[in-house]
Formats: C-alpha cells, structure tokens, sequence
C-alpha cells in the first residue's frame, strides 16, 4: 500500500480506510491525515513511504510515551491487582495467564474470586489457578465480593505471597451501582496494604469499537487506571482503540492476550502493536 | 464541545429551505462521522451514504416537480433526519424477528448459537429456552462448548435455574455431543433444542469446520450469530465469515443495555443480508426481547 508512490488524495483516503478500519476512530485519524496533509502541504514529505514513518512515529510516541511496566512487587506486600472491565472482555483468562506467568517465574499468587454473581464464575478461575499451580479463594455464590478479596487477603498473608491477584465480575460502565462496588473493592485494598491496588487493569476486547473510550473513560473514573490489557489480537481485529485510550487517559497498555492457552499472554510491545495496525 | 455528527447535520441544515447538492455533501459527511462514531463499518456507511445521497436529492426533485405530495414540505434539517431514519430502519428491518422452531417427522427444531469468545452465547442459550418455555414449548439446552474452562456448568447453572434441562457429556467430541443432544430431545420428548457452541475465531480453520460438522450433523432450522453490540470495525468480516460457512438465518445483538451505538447492527445486516432477530438487554434470563429497528436507528445516529 505504501511504497514509494506520490502522496495525492486518492492515497489519504486509502490511510483513511486502513486508519479507520483498524478501530482508531474518527478523531484520532483526523489527526493523523491532519498532520499528513500539512506536511504535505510544506513538502516536507517525499513520498507514501515518508508517510508510514510519520504515522509510525506519531503512534509510537503516544503509545510509548506512558510506557510502564507491570508491578509485581510491594514493599510490603503483598502487591495488588484488580482486573476490570465490561462483560466478556477476558478478565478471567487472562488472570488465568498472568498467574501461571508469575508462578513459573518463582513468585507466590493468590487469586480472590470476586465476581460472585456469574453463573460458575468461581470454577472458570479453579480450573485455571490449577494450571497455573496457585490458590484460589473463593466463597459461596452471591457472597460479598470485598469479603472475597478480604479473605484473599489474610490467605496471601498466611502464604507469605508475593502478589494477590482480583477477579471481578463483567460490568456494563452504564451500571452505576455496579461501578461503585468497583470502587469499594478497590477501597478494601488500600486498607489492607499501603498504596494498594498496585495495579487496576482495565481489560478489553480487541474487536471492541468506540465504546471503548466510554468504558475506559467511565471505570477510570471510577477506580483510576494504571493499565489496559488488550485481548483477542490473535483475531482479525487491530485493537485501535487503545490509541485514542492512551492519548486521552495517559493509561499504558501493559498486556496483550493471544489466545486462550495458559501461556497466550504477551507484554505490550509498542513496535508490534504498530506493525501490525499498519499491515 | 464542538457540535459534530448527526446533530452537527440537523444544525448545518437549520438555515436551509432545502436540501440541495450544495448543502447535502457537507450534511453527509456529519452523518458519515455519526455512522463511523457509531461502529458502522466504513464501507457500510459509504454505501449508506450514497443511498440517503440519492434519496435525499430524488425526494427534493419529485417535491418540486409537485410529484411529492406524500412527502410533507418541512425545513431541510427535519426532511434530512427523517430521510436517515427512515433508511437506517428501512435497511435494518423487514420484521423478519421470528425463529423457525418447527418440528419435523424427525425431531425437535434445532437453534444453533455461534460466535466469537465472550459475545453472549450461553446467557443467550438459556434467555432463548426460558422464552419458548414460557410460550409451552419443551426446550433441551445442549452444552457443546468443550474447551472453556467451566462452560458446561455455567450452562447447567442457568439451566437448573429456569428449570430446564441440560444435556451434558464429559467428552471433549462437540459434534458428537451435539448429535447426541438432539437424539435425547427426541427421545425424551423434547421438542426444541438449543445448542450452545463454543466461541470461535473466523481464523480458526479446524474450530470453523467443527462448526460445519456440527450443523450437518444436526440440520438447524436457525443459526443465530450471537454478536456483542459493542463490536466496532470487524463485524462485517465477522459475519461474513459465518455467513459464508453455515447460511445464518439470524443474529442476536447482546449487551445492548449498555451505551454501545450497535452499528454492528446496520453492518451485518446490510453486507450479508443476515436479519437482527433479537437483542439482549441485560444479564438476566428475563432480558431477552425483539429486535427492533426504528429504536437502533436512532441509537445508532446518535
Ligand atoms: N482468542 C482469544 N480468546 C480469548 C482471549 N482472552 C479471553 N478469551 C476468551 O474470551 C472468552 C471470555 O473470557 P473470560 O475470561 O470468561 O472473560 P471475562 O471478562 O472474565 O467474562 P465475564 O466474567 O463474564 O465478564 C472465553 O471464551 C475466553 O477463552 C484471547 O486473548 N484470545
Ligand atoms: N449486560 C449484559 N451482559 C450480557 C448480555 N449477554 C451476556 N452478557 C454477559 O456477557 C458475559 C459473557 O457471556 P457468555 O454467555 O459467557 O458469553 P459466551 O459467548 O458464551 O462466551 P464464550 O463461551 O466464552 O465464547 C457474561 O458476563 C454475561 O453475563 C447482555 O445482553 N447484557
Ligand atoms: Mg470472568
Ligand atoms: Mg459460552
């Protein structure tokens, strides 16, 4: 697509069209053809391939400018995190992953599962906390969910582990009742351990549209965010939506979700991430 | 804020006695932004455009040619959203909302539920059976997802919880259990069965062809893509995909309780021709209702 051809309208559009196909959104690329065009405008662009470095250039500055890594230790501990984010979106895999990760790197997990609402939510998370090697604690169906992460809690501390990790149920960012018991789980955290939760993730869906920024805007509100992760980019989806995300919210994408395997679970790797959008 | 989309559409038309070719291309590229905010897919919503294009400047010559008097002489602004309302509804809807559930001499009718991972196909399954259940029918639930971890019982919990039964095997062989399904319905005077399949994505060749065993094997009289509202550009590929392998007869559009516009809705049905029979509004089993298209085309403009 882009080679060494002159830049002309015919070629806007055709960047329109992978730009906007990718999920990135209106805005975001009226940006981008924005400053295309005006540096176009002062030749200051050779050709269709000048303009890939451009793009390139301009996603990664925004993608690795909030750049950080994952926390995994506290001092004291254990370190927190909290997985978020609308129903379906892979919070519960991706717990799955990210334990047997840890685990495998010689670090003690306990998981809480705290979404108590979703039908055989707590065995989804038994089955892989038996993958992963680690303890999950759970209590009955339609118990309190703070109380979960309460219990956790005094598990990890018993375990001496290094890092607790919460499981929450799906919710709608509409559903304000459900956001603010969001809020109060993250409450218990930080009573029980300093600076906790070291980590709120917001996970979702790569195929997700536009209403991602709503959800990432709404649960950023609500428990603040130190992280997206992105799921399902072994599919035809590019996962634009974290660009605009990221711009807006300065939140990093810190992890990505290839698969469904206990071992589908990358860091986010700006430069892939890139490549990939712009095949 | 600066006013953009469908309302900076509406407003740019304020002043305007009519539509004309001057005023309707900067009107359409408000729209065009109110589609793509949307999650219409871009090649949906340039077709779309040119159809409101097209009807919008034919209403305006027939009005003048005094061939319109079924169309009433209103401002530009009001005859301009009237237009894509009526598109939007008109493209989405033909009321063909109803499932085919007969049975035949040789069994229960069979609903076969597909889509990606996470979209809302076991929550869907049980809606769907507690719905024919309320109107006499005797649904069998059939839990043919064998790799999700705990998928079996999520599906053996909705169904305990509305009283309706599941069939399950410990096997890994979804086929095989599909087949199976529908013989115990047969058996056991069931006489519509709901397969609930696995997610899936449309690259995954040996999980796709699964899908093609499966609806051989047991000759569904509805396929539904089950499909989350909030789905942005790959809905058509999405569809297509399915569409292509197993001739949907229907999709159901979930999470629809939520903000998400639902473009998706507009996308799937005017690139595959495949009818949005029915929208999930809501975790709850009770939440299941008809799809209707003058409320997602409003939904959808914004
Ligand atoms: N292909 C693919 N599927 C994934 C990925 N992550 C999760 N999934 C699948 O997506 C579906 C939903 O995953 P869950 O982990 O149950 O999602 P969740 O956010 O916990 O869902 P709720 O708790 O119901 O809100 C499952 O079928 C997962 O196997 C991924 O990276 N790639
Ligand atoms: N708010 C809302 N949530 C829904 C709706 N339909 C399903 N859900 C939720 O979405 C999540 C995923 O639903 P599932 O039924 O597990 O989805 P699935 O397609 O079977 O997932 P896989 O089997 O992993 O592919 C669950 O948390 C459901 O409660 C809906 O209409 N509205
Ligand atoms: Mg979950
Ligand atoms: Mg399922």
């Amino acid at each position: 697509l882009l080679g060494r051809r002159k830049i002309d309208e015919a070629l806007l559009e055709e960047l329109e069209t992978l730009l906007i196909s990718s999920d990135l959104g209106v805005d975001t690329t009226l940006d981008i053809l924005d400053t295309v065009r005006e540096r176009a405008s002062r030749n200051e662009l050779a050709d269709a391939s000048a303009i890939r470095e451009l793009i390139r250039d301009h996603l990664t500055t925004t993608l690795e400018g909030v750049e950080a890594p994952l926390t995994l230790a506290a001092e004291p501990g254990p370190a927190i995190l909290i997985v978020i984010g609308v129903n379906g979106s892979g919070k519960t895999t991706t717990i799955g992953k990210l334990a047997f990760r840890l685990v495998r790197d010689g670090k003690g997990v306990v998981i809480a599962a705290a979404d108590t609402y979703r039908a055989a939510a707590a065995e989804q998370l038994v089955v892989w906390g038996e993958r992963a090697e680690c303890t999950v604690v759970r209590k009955e169906a339609g118990a309190d969910p703070a109380a979960v992460v309460f219990d956790a809690l005094a598990q990890a501390k018993k375990e001496g582990a290094d890092v607790v990790i919460i499981d929450t149920a799906g919710r709608l960012h509409t559903e304000t009742n459900l956001m603010e018991e969001l809020a109060k789980i993250a409450r218990v955290a930080s009573r029980q351990v300093p600076d906790a939760p070291h980590e709120v993730l917001l996970v979702l869906d790569a195929t997700t549209g536009q209403n991602a920024v709503q959800q990432a805007e709404l649960f950023h509100r609500y428990t603040g965010l130190t992280g997206l992760v992105l799921t399902k980019l072994d599919g035809t989806a590019k996962g634009g939506i974290v660009v605009g995300i990221t711009h807006r919210l300065k939140v990093p994408v810190k992890l990505i979700g290839i698969g469904e395997g206990v071992e589908d679970l990358r860091d986010f790797d700006a430069g892939a991430f890139i490549d990939a959008l712009m095949s | 804020v600066l006013t953009k989309g469908f309302r900076a559409a509406r407003l740019r038309l304020r002043g305007e006695a009519e539509i004309t070719d001057a005023n309707v291309d900067a009107a359409l590229r408000d729209l065009r932004r109110a589609l793509l905010e949307g999650d219409v897919a871009l090649d949906v919503a340039k077709r779309f455009l040119a159809r409101v294009k097209e009807e919008a400047l034919g209403q305006v010559v027939r009005l003048k040619a005094g061939k319109g008097d079924d169309e009433v002489r209103v401002t530009a602004g009001d005859h301009f959203t009237r237009i894509c309302q009526e598109q939007l509804t008109a493209l989405m809807g033909a009321g063909e909302t109803d499932l085919a559930l007969e049975t035949t001499k040789k069994g229960p009718a069979v609903l076969l539920l597909v889509g990606l991972q996470g979209s809302g196909k076991t929550t869907t399954a049980a809606k769907l059976a507690r719905n024919l259940k309320k109107e006499g029918r005797k649904p069998l639930l059939v839990a043919a997802d064998v790799y999700r971890p705990a998928a079996i019982d999520q599906l053996a919990v909705l169904g305990e919880r509305i009283d309706i039964p599941v069939y399950r095997e410990e096997g890994e062989d979804a086929v095989k259990i599909c087949k199976r399904g529908v013989a115990a319905a047969t058996k056991e005077g069931r006489d519509v069965v709901i397969l609930d399949t696995a997610g899936r994505l449309v690259v995954d060749e040996p999980l796709m062809r699964e899908l093609d065993k499966i609806a051989k094997a047991t000759r569904p009289s509805e396929t539904l893509l089950v499909c989350d509202a909030m789905i942005g550009q790959e809905a058509v590929t999405t569809a297509t995909a399915f569409h292509d392998r197993l001739s949907l007869t229907g999709a159901v559009l979930t999470k629809l309780d939520g903000d998400a516009r639902g473009g998706a809705a507009l996308s799937i049905r005017e690139a595959t021709g495949v009818p949005i029979k029915l929208v999930g509004m809501g975790e709850g089993l009770d939440r299941l209702e008809p799809f209707r298209p003058e409320a997602l085309a409003s939904r959808i403009l914004g």
